[in-house]
């Protein structure tokens, strides 16, 4: 599937998760 | 020190989670966190598959903190 992207693997949606909830720390003081 | 400030941050995001402060994350927690974070139901599915390492259902602050640590050092150093 070519529009299969990196976040669809469990490491990759692992990066997702843990991507969004640094940015949800320094996002919101 | 680069692994307690990753372990600082890995226990900060454990209680983001663990809404109750019950010590341990469960499927519904996780899927509590849809809405605020910009991920489906099913890739928070996957991620609470992921980090549960034995499977029982209940994801531990060691087994998240392995996740996280996996995470930030589990790319293949060249």
């Amino acid at each position: 599937d070519p529009n299969m992207k990196a976040g669809t693997t469990s490491e990759g949606v692992l990066a997702n998760f843990f991507n969004s909830l640094l940015s949800k720390k320094t996002g919101s003081p | 020190t680069g692994q307690d400030g990753m372990l600082g941050k890995a226990h900060e995001f454990f209680q983001i989670c663990d809404i109750e402060d019950k010590g341990f994350i469960t499927r519904r927690d996780m899927q509590r966190l849809h809405g605020e974070l910009p991920l489906s139901l099913d890739e928070l599915e996957k991620v609470f598959d992921t980090l549960d390492a034995d499977g029982n259902g209940y994801l531990t602050l060691e087994e998240f903190t392995t996740g996280f640590s996996q995470f930030l050092f589990g790319e293949r150093i060249p």
